[in-house]
């Protein structure tokens, strides 16, 4: 459902050009649960951006359940985000005037579900990563790791068909990382795609297959043999 | 030469008061190599604020290099900051719209230092993280990993006798992983102290002192028999 041709990311710094992206070509299947891995400014968050359709590619073609969102226009790319893709952001973004449980509540809203049934949904999913007792704090009042919670929490409160997480547990200790581990083998098996960007080893043998990026490229992609 | 001393530090939210700091007391010895790990919100950030002279205690005493610091005013507590504390941050606040050679260069203003030196200086430790092709980017123009290593030689390049570093690798691969622990080695061999918090007990390994914090309070303190 996730097909990119010769995808390339090209940035404009002063007068010089950075090469993000230098030509990814790459497959996902509906229900895969694939991890990214790579040295840190590889590319990682730049392709991911470009899978969850926050960012358009410089060059290249991106087909999404078989429609090319390769040059939407805004509007049309905020639909698509909106319904059919859950993104737990490597810096949170998490808007800080508002509450841990309005946080979480907000992309239900485009979903049209009505308010109550809203609150029952975010209250449900902020227990599951373990915040019940932080719902009323702003992110400011949250400690690193919690407000990576809510963002994994807001990534999944509308069960996302395609769940994009981008260092999803970079904060997290690693009895509380096994907890969302779980919640995302949940999500996958019921029948959902999950691409995860991690620099952890430990984290990334959750997934069936591993591609790693180096400088812009995909340098390889394995089947992991034990997930 | 920091002396902790039955702190405790609370916050309120709305009518409810969270015990973010329960009783803490603490000494570390110039030289020391101390980790701090536990689960996510056990207060170990709140903790290296306290150390790091960026908020008061609501309780205890806090006396650092045989002054009490517990209750001075903020204009005292920033010059201790900027003279004898590097700080890496765990969200790595820098100036949005400063570069990163800019950024990196700011505590040096503090420190008194020309500006020609200054910019050497910072170019130089923005080398030491590998990040010498980025020294004109600004933070929303760097990879996530990339804005964690900028952190870091801020907090490195006014050579501080006290280095606190909040979770200073939860976005990097293993590589630079290796090499931030070798730059921080060799601070610790020049005979500053290091109070490192990490959730990876690989990173942990290389202090020579791991507390556990839980709940607010000190689980455990151990002597690491390996570093
Ligand atoms: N400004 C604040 N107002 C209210 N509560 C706060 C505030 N800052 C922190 N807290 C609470 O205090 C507790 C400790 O926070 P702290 O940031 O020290 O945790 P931590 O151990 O660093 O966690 P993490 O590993 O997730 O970064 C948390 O439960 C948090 O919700
Ligand atoms: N807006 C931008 N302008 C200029 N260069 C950028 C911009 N965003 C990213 N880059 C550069 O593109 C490269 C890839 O960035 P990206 O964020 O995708 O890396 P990453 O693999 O996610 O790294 P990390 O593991 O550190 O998060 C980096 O070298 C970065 O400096
Ligand atoms: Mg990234
Ligand atoms: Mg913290």
């Amino acid at each position: 459902i996730i097909h990119l041709e010769k995808i390339t990311k090209n940035y404009k710094v002063g007068t010089q050009v950075v090469r993000a992206l230098r030509s990814v070509s790459l497959e996902i299947h509906k229900g895969e649960y694939v991890a990214i891995m790579g040295a840190s400014g590889s590319g990682k968050s730049t392709l991911m951006n470009i899978i969850g359709c926050l960012d358009t590619p410089s060059g290249g073609t991106y087909v999404l359940n078989k429609r090319d969102v390769s040059r939407l226009s805004d509007n049309d790319l905020a639909e698509i985000r909106n319904t059919e893709i859950g993104f737990v952001f490597q810096v949170f973004n998490l808007l800080p005037r508002n509450t841990a449980l309005e946080n979480v509540m907000l992309p239900l809203v485009y979903a049209g579900i009505r308010k109550h049934d809203r609150k029952d949904r975010a209250t449900g999913t902020l227990a599951d990563v373990g915040l019940s007792d932080r719902m009323h704090h702003k992110p400011n009042e949250l400690s690193g790791g919690q407000r990576q919670r809510v963002a994994i929490a807001r990534a999944l409160v509308n069960k996302p068909s395609i769940l994009l997480a981008d260092e999803p547990t970079g904060n997290l200790d690693s009895v509380i990382s096994e907890d969302i581990m779980k919640l995302f083998a949940d999500i996958h098996r019921s029948g959902n795609t999950l691409v995860m960007v991690t620099h952890e080893m430990d984290i990334a043998r959750h997934a069936h297959r591993i591609i790693k990026l180096k400088d812009g490229e995909i340098e390889s992609d394995t089947v992991n043999p034990e997930p």
